[in-house]
């Protein structure tokens, strides 16, 4: 049996946000050490893995490992009928007849959400995510999510938004990580420097460089990516140029929310 | 400019 409770919907709803556009379908491990989500693209292009470890729920069960592919779409729809507030619970039984159970319970008024998802296929995924050891990376930037994703809008106001393959270049040089991009009549660089702790402790920009590094990535992706922004008050980049690179967000002490995507490469 | 290459093949042959 699986059985999970969270008293504020807020988690989940904010999972949804961060992936349902770029992902349609995801594929939900339940184990006893939590949830694992993991989701690709249509084009093969990215990849988002998700962890929730069980202390993340007020009420974890989970006597058996539990695996089955679901419509994001359709669950941010339903999720989006519910309040922050709102207890969900997530229940599938022994024999269960390929459907999980969300129920949205509002504290408030006592009102009672019930939506059954079938189990859907996920091409793919779950994938053997190994995890490379730091050293392979050239460089690692932390900077707040919100800084990130105005960066992402910035640039992608710059670049005709109606051109989909509009690249962005990131680039690490010592105490500085730039972010380029070309429109139709010009160009657009974005300049962030390494931030003293010192004066805002909480919002540090950090770059960790092993050596220069000056990467291409598709914008839209990107912009998706910078929506992880919900779930954690930091981003950290990890950039090379022979492994995916890994936007990584933390949730608390419970989990996190990985974007994973491969730079371009010349052809 | 430049060539994205799958994430899906890139596992694959880890």
């Amino acid at each position: 049996i699986l059985e999970l409770r969270l008293v504020q919907a807020t988690l989940f709803k904010n999972v949804l946000e961060a992936i349902s556009d770029l992902f349609s379908k995801a594929n939900f491990d339940f184990s006893g050490t939590g949830l694992e989500l993991q989701a690709m693209d249509t084009s093969h292009v990215a990849l988002v893995a998700l962890l929730l470890r069980a202390e993340a729920f007020n009420h974890y069960l989970c006597d058996r490992d539990l695996s089955m592919g679901l419509n994001l779409a359709d669950m941010a729809k339903a999720f989006r009928c519910a309040n922050n507030d709102d207890i969900i619970t997530i229940k599938a039984e022994e024999d269960w007849s390929d459907t999980v159970t969300f129920t949205f319970e509002s504290p408030e008024d006592g009102e009672i959400s019930i939506f059954d998802f079938d189990f859907v296929g996920t091409n793919g995924v779950p994938l053997e995510i190994p995890e490379f050891p730091e050293s392979e990376y050239q460089a690692k930037v932390r900077m707040p999510s919100a800084k990130f994703m105005r960066i992402c809008k910035k640039l992608s106001s710059f670049g005709d938004s109606g051109d989909r393959d509009t690249v962005v270049i990131i680039s690490v040089d010592k105490e500085c990580v730039n972010f380029f991009t070309r429109g139709k009549t010009g160009t657009s660089t974005i300049v962030c420097r390494q931030t003293q702790t010192v004066d805002k402790p909480k919002e540090p920009t950090l770059i960790e460089m092993k050596e220069q590094v000056s990467l291409a990535f598709d914008l839209r992706y990107m912009n998706s990516f910078s929506k992880g922004s919900t779930l954690s008050d930091q981003v950290t980049i990890s950039l090379s140029s022979n492994l995916p690179a890994v936007f990584e967000y933390k949730i608390a002490e419970t989990g996190y929310i990985r974007y994973y995507m491969l730079p371009r490469i010349e052809e | 400019s430049g060539v994205q290459l799958s994430i899906k093949e890139f596992y694959r042959s880890k």
